[in-house]
């Protein structure tokens, strides 16, 4: 699992 | 992107420009919480500011962008433009009963201690509870114009779509952010009472008026 990733969201 | 998180987006941007479109039609921010938008400003601010060091997609900084600039408006329309109709004494929660302990908890609880990654979970954290003058506020007058109330339930509505595209991302990617998704629910949660409100009187056509 990928805790953190790039913030693609907003 | 999935359709969920896509509707969130939008519904969110819904919700902005209804209340900036509310503003500027009636030349009036009664009963709207300038402290409110104040946090939503600071929570955009300290949020996007990846937008220096990041690209993801034309989409993401477009809407950034828009989110940034059409906060900052709202801000500008309270406080400048229409001072003269804003309800400050409606408008007394205390911001720094919020951005105080958020900034605490931000350098506490966060996936990487730099300076973006703590600011960037500063505003997960403060969007949590930034509405809160706003419901306070409608507390303390009783009633909220119907135009504010769709405000609200937009925006109430762009957290409910983001936990749904957390589960589905979670079950498709594998993808989860355990301080987006925890502050999310939180902020998700706040909303619960107004949604009941908003669902048995204004979609019936009432004011949204607090039962006494």
């Amino acid at each position: 699992l990928k805790l953190m990733q790039p913030k693609d969201e907003l | 992107m999935n359709i969920f998180r896509l509707l969130g987006d939008l519904s969110h941007l819904l919700a902005i420009i209804i209340l900036l479109l509310k503003i500027w039609r009636t030349r009036s921010c009664a009963g709207v919480s300038g402290k409110s938008q104040i946090l939503f400003a600071l929570v955009f601010t300290t949020r996007y500011l990846d937008l220096f060091t990041n690209f993801i997609s034309m989409y993401n900084s477009a809407m950034k962008l828009i989110y940034l600039v059409c906060s900052y408006a709202t801000v500008f329309l309270m406080y400048f433009k229409f001072k003269a109709t804003y309800d400050s004494n409606h408008d007394t929660f205390r911001m720094e009963f919020l951005v105080v302990p958020v900034g605490g908890l931000a350098f506490l609880v966060n996936h990487d201690f730099t300076p973006l990654e703590i600011l960037w979970t500063f505003s997960i954290y403060l969007e949590a509870v930034a509405i809160l003058p706003q419901l306070f506020m409608i507390s303390k007058t009783g009633e909220a114009e119907t135009i504010t109330s769709h405000y609200l339930f937009a925006l109430g509505s762009y957290r409910a779509l983001y936990i749904v595209n957390w589960v589905f991302r979670f079950y498709t990617e594998g993808f989860f952010d355990l301080i987006a998704i925890v502050a999310g629910c939180v902020q998700t949660i706040l909303y619960c009472d107004f949604f009941y409100l908003y669902i048995t009187k204004v979609l019936k056509g009432k004011q949204l008026t607090l039962p006494a």
